[in-house]
């Protein structure tokens, strides 16, 4: 089914969805904010 | 038999106001059903108002010991909590708005206020407490809802309280613990001034057969944005106001426990209690803010596996 | 998704009209389509066996047209002008919409320098008309313009017609799409295994601990 076949098509065109230096480098730097977060909130725990 | 509650008996309503049930029993009213309509039109409100507390009234009947809020409009009035009646800048509104809707067929009438606590909670301030003694004073049924915008993102689930005042001088019986809420120290003397001069009712929600229809297709619409949202980024503000907030009453612990360091000796035992569930407490708050953040964190984690790991 | 509804009804209409019809007869209905603005997917055409049938005759070059529209471009027209019928502007329009579909294939950021080259486009301000007005506007395209750094990135491209040996590579990427999915599905679970282990273990040696401290103090007293 060709409609559909171009709709899958344009759908996996988009993957990956993000694909940058700069969007890895936020996330690393978010994903690491959160984790010493936790180890703060460890901390007040203790 | 689900659209049955949206039938209003007008005769049964003007008895039920006869009978006034409520005036020789304050804790009369204990529950309250919300309509998801209702719902959905206050929470909008009260997030669009930012971090600016926001108010309004709700419309619906009664049914026993429940308050039916059936639907809610917002009022042309902002900062609820920096003035003591706000509500008076809206009464010509409200007055327009409820003859107007009895003439659009409209039968229910005012049966309670709702405001926002922007990133504070659920509860009633002093203020919230003699404006909703008054209404019962003069508007009975009445009811006051507090919603909290900021903290129903982070939490991902709605934050709503419902409430009711007590009569003045009247002493209430030992209450039930409520569910534990972290309150700001900026707040937390206005929250235990007054906490014991209200109760909770038990809340549930409603919807029409055509709602559940429409809320559906609503979903469908709306999931790639509440898929694209973080809470991570959308409230950075509210969290780092709550981390602020942690370590000032950690250093109100610590000043505490420093002070009563020779006292700890001679200390009577409720006061080390009263330390140990400040501590408890802290490490709760903490503990939630952790929570909520790993979340965040867990469904970008998911997000980016999903979406960005795939290679063509 | 849009698009293939509003083209869905497009395509019934021109292959019904293109199997009802022979010969050169097919040669405007092949005009019709190319031209067209709201069309972008000519494979069922192409698949009619009338238009099929029009290879190797004297109506060959409205076949490789179409063709031509089905999986070309721009670029590949002008290199083969010689070979094909002149195309009228309604169908050059389409053919550099269609351009655009396939540059955003394999890139997501589109220097303005290459969209310009590729789309014999003079200056930067008809570039940006275009992609505003015959493909934002249109619905194939949705992005953005970084005027900034020349660009446009592309957040969403409509499908074109699928060349011989796509269809792999899709194949492909959708199974290692279910394999990651499916490997994800996994680790939540075990993840959530996991904290309901160190949970029940945190209990058990709270209780412990609490009973310790009974016992510590029964014996004490």
């Amino acid at each position: 089914e060709n409609s559909l076949l171009r709709q899958v098509s344009s759908l996996l065109r988009r993957l990956p969805a993000i694909e940058s230096e700069k969007f890895q480098d936020d996330f690393l730097m978010e994903y690491n904010d959160t984790l010493l977060i936790t180890y703060l909130a460890m901390f007040t725990n203790c | 038999s689900s659209d049955a509650i949206f039938y209003y008996d007008e005769t049964a309503q003007a008895k039920f106001q006869q009978d006034r049930p409520w005036v020789n029993d304050p804790h009369y009213f204990r529950r309250v059903k919300i309509s998801a309509l209702a719902l959905l039109k206050m929470v909008v409100h009260a997030r669009s108002g930012g971090t600016i507390e926001v108010m309004g009234l709700m419309q619906g009947k009664t049914d026993g010991d429940a308050i039916i809020v059936m639907d809610a409009f917002a009022l042309p009035v902002e900062g609820t909590e920096t003035r003591v009646n706000a509500q008076a800048d809206a009464y010509e509104y409200m007055v327009d708005y409820s003859q107007t809707n009895k003439q659009a067929g409209r039968l229910e009438n005012v049966v309670g206020w709702y405001h926002s606590h922007p990133g504070y909670g659920c509860w009633l301030s002093g203020i919230d407490v003699s404006t909703q003694m008054l209404n019962q004073q003069f508007q009975e049924p009445f009811l006051a809802v507090v919603i909290d915008p900021t903290r129903t993102v982070s939490a991902g689930k709605v934050e709503v309280g419902a409430f009711r005042t007590y009569p003045e001088g009247y002493k209430p019986p030992d209450e039930p613990v409520s569910e534990y809420q972290t309150i700001p120290l900026n707040k937390i003397e206005d929250f235990g001034v007054h906490c014991k001069q209200y109760y909770a009712l038990d809340i549930t929600y409603f919807k029409s057969s055509l709602d559940c229809h429409l809320l559906d297709l609503l979903w469908n619409k709306y999931w790639v944005n509440t898929l694209s949202s973080s809470p991570l980024l959308g409230n950075g503000d509210y969290v780092a106001g709550q981390i602020s907030d942690l370590a000032d009453k950690l250093e109100q612990a610590e000043n505490q426990l420093a002070h009563s360091r020779f006292g700890l000796l001679i200390a009577p035992p409720q006061r080390k209690k009263e330390e140990e569930s400040q501590l408890a407490k802290i490490t709760r708050d903490s503990a939630k803010i952790t929570v909520e953040q790993v979340h965040g964190l867990m469904s970008q984690v998911i997000k980016d596996i999903l979406f960005n790991s795939i290679r063509r | 998704m849009d698009i293939e509804q509003k083209q869905a009804e497009l395509i019934d209409h021109f292959v019904k009209k293109a199997s009802a019809l022979k010969g050169t007869i097919l040669d405007p209905v092949i005009i019709e389509a190319t031209s067209h603005p709201s069309l972008f997917a000519f494979s069922e055409i192409l698949a009619v066996p009338s238009v099929v049938e029009l290879g190797g005759t004297e109506n060959s070059g409205y076949l490789d047209v179409l063709r031509l529209f089905a999986h070309g471009t721009w670029t590949d027209y002008k290199n083969n002008a010689g070979c094909l019928p002149e195309l009228i502007p309604d169908q050059v329009l389409k053919l550099k919409q269609l351009t655009v579909l396939t540059l955003a294939e394999t890139n997501k950021v589109l220097p303005y320098d290459q969209l310009m080259q590729e789309l014999d486009v003079t200056n930067v301000r008809e570039l940006e008309d275009f992609l505003i007005n015959e493909c934002m506007y249109a619905g194939i395209v949705r992005g953005k313009l970084d005027q900034l750094r020349r660009c446009f990135e592309v957040q969403f491209a409509a499908g074109r017609d699928l060349r011989p040996g796509q269809l792999g590579n899709m194949l492909q990427t959708l199974s290692n799409w279910l394999a990651t999915s499916e490997n994800l599905l996994v680790s939540i679970q075990e993840k959530i295994k996991w904290a309901d282990t160190m949970s029940e273990l945190d209990k058990k040696h709270r209780k412990d601990v609490e009973d310790r401290v009974e016992d510590v103090k029964k014996s004490l007293s």
